[in-house]
């Protein structure tokens, strides 16, 4: 949806670099195992379609000359150290098993459950929200949210499927939405363009 | 190890 929206309206107005940096990042640390674990031809195709639209929308957001033009540096002021920091710590001490790619993985799992801050607030700033920019965060959400879902029902049918650091992970992530659902149902209701509260 | 290290979600 975003590769969409960047590529027919050659803009990136209300899209927060840093959060698809972070996301770019994310998928890095999370399909290492890619080099060294097979589970399906699904799997593996949407590992490397994630990887490659994440750094294709970074790669269009830096370097087209059209695009790069549209982003608004100045609004999307979101320190990365602040969410890099206290993930790489927190997955140095909670993790399954102390070895690099099981570490990096842990990391990975929890910047993605706080990745979308930079850009929730910068469209809190934002007057005018594009529809496909608040499509593509309500989208985002509800991909995580749906997680749930699953995971409730693959731990009633499968024996072995305890996933704590996966499970507060993604309900945190999903929370962080909850403000956003909340306007976005009410703005969808009354057929308006999305607005955020300051 | 146990199912864990299998990481089969996205």
């Amino acid at each position: 949806v975003l590769l969409l929206k960047i590529r027919a309206t050659r803009s990136c107005r209300g899209i927060s670099l840093k959060t698809q940096e972070l996301y770019a990042l994310v998928f890095i640390c999370r399909y290492l195992d890619l080099f060294y674990s097979y589970i399906s031809l699904y799997n593996t195709v949407m590992k490397v379609t994630y990887l490659a639209t994440a750094f294709s929308i970074v790669r269009y957001m830096r370097f087209d000359k059209v695009v790069r033009q549209t982003y608004d540096k100045e609004q999307d002021t979101f320190r990365y150290i602040f969410l890099i920091a206290p993930c790489a710590l927190l997955a140095l001490v909670l993790n399954h098993r102390f070895s690099p790619t099981e570490v990096l993985w842990t990391f990975s799992i929890y910047l993605e459950a706080v990745a979308i801050l930079p850009q929730l607030v910068l469209m809190q700033r934002t007057q005018n929200i594009d529809n496909l920019t608040a499509n593509y965060v309500a989208l985002l959400g509800a991909y995580r949210g749906f997680y749930i879902l699953n995971w409730i029902y693959r731990f009633a049918t499968e024996k072995h499927y305890r996933q704590w650091i996966v499970w507060i992970s993604g309900v945190a992530q999903t929370a962080l939405y909850a403000d956003f659902f909340y306007y976005y149902a009410l703005c969808w209701k009354a057929n308006q363009r999305l607005q955020l509260p300051a | 190890d146990g199912e864990w290290a299998r990481h089969d979600e996205l």
